[in-house]
């Protein structure tokens, strides 16, 4: 399909991981359900 | 942002759609407009936008009252509702960078939210499996959602669901794995249902992946905030622009605290 825009956006697998490490979840807001018992 | 009409803020909006006739597709639509609520699409639609409280909550006047709205809520909807109208018509947000899909499920999976534990076994041999499972769908997921993966197992692409609103990307790995888990795959219509609630629960505005200086508009933390639109901007301008056009509300919002009326001028007058 020609007419499909296309936007860019910067990503770095290493910086992402970084940030992804720092990053504090809340877990109020956490699933109660365990979503590896689905696999 | 400003200067484009409402209409064209989808990424669809291109001359040459595609005309989708799937039943499945076609049934998920009449489910959206047959629970939808005219007066609250009223509201929305002639809203005046007043300030985010949060980022899940944001303050909105409509005629003489005020509104608390969960922006959560409202923002999860207008993802569905758009990715089931616009349907197989999606731009691409593309990733300057592949994401390998194995190191996003292992993220996940080291993450409380995954709920795994020793149990379940290794994470790299749940990871592995994740990525091959995936990697079965690349068709289908890239043809109907722009949900793009290439052949070594890498995420390279996101679906563009509205101009200049790039999902909080701390949200991908668990995205990526509940994609693996959440999914029923197995029936067409719920396999399109419920990989689209996945897709907009990953979209939308929440308060555990916007932070202080998040800006949902793509920008990396490295890059200096004053060259960024902060999340509260992306929030007023793009996400409650397109609740004005693109939004059919349930019923139910009216009920469950997603909508509440804080204030009714003539009764401020009596007070």
């Amino acid at each position: 399909n020609q007419n499909v825009k296309i936007v860019q956006i910067p990503f770095s697998m290493e910086n992402f991981k970084k940030n992804f490490e720092k990053h504090k979840f809340d877990l109020e807001q956490k699933d109660e359900f365990c979503l590896i018992h689905n696999l | 942002v400003e200067g484009d009409s409402q209409k064209e803020m989808t990424a669809a909006c291109t001359p040459r759609r595609r005309i989708i006739n799937l039943t499945s597709v076609l049934s998920l639509r009449e489910e959206i407009n047959a629970r939808g609520h005219e007066t609250l699409r009223e509201m929305l639609h002639g809203h005046s936008f007043v300030g985010c409280v949060s980022p899940q909550w944001a303050l909105a006047q409509h005629q003489t009252k005020l509104y608390l709205l969960n922006t959560t809520r409202l923002s999860e909807e207008l993802f569905y509702q758009i990715l089931i109208y616009d349907f197989a018509n999606f731009g691409v947000l593309r990733l300057s960078e592949p994401a390998p899909l194995f190191d996003l499920a292992m993220l996940a999976l080291d993450s409380p939210e995954s709920g795994w534990t020793e149990e379940d076994g290794p994470k790299e041999g749940l990871a592995e499996y994740i990525v091959e499972f995936l990697k079965k769908k690349a068709e289908m997921l890239a043809d109907y959602f722009s949900l793009e993966i290439d052949e070594e197992g890498s995420l390279i692409g996101l679906p563009l669901l509205i101009d200049n609103y790039v999902p909080p990307l701390e949200g991908l790995p668990i995205f990526i794995l509940r994609l693996a888990t959440e999914v029923n795959w197995d029936e067409e219509k719920e396999c399109f249902e419920t990989l689209s609630k996945e897709c907009a629960t990953f979209y939308s505005v929440r308060k555990q992946y916007v932070c202080e200086d998040s800006t949902l508009s793509g920008q990396q933390s490295d890059v200096p905030a004053s060259s960024a639109n902060p999340w509260k901007w992306t929030v007023e301008h793009v996400v409650y622009k397109a609740f004005r056009s693109h939004l059919l509300p349930p019923e139910h919002f009216s009920e469950d605290g997603t909508v509440l009326q804080l204030a009714n001028l003539p009764d401020l007058y009596k007070v």
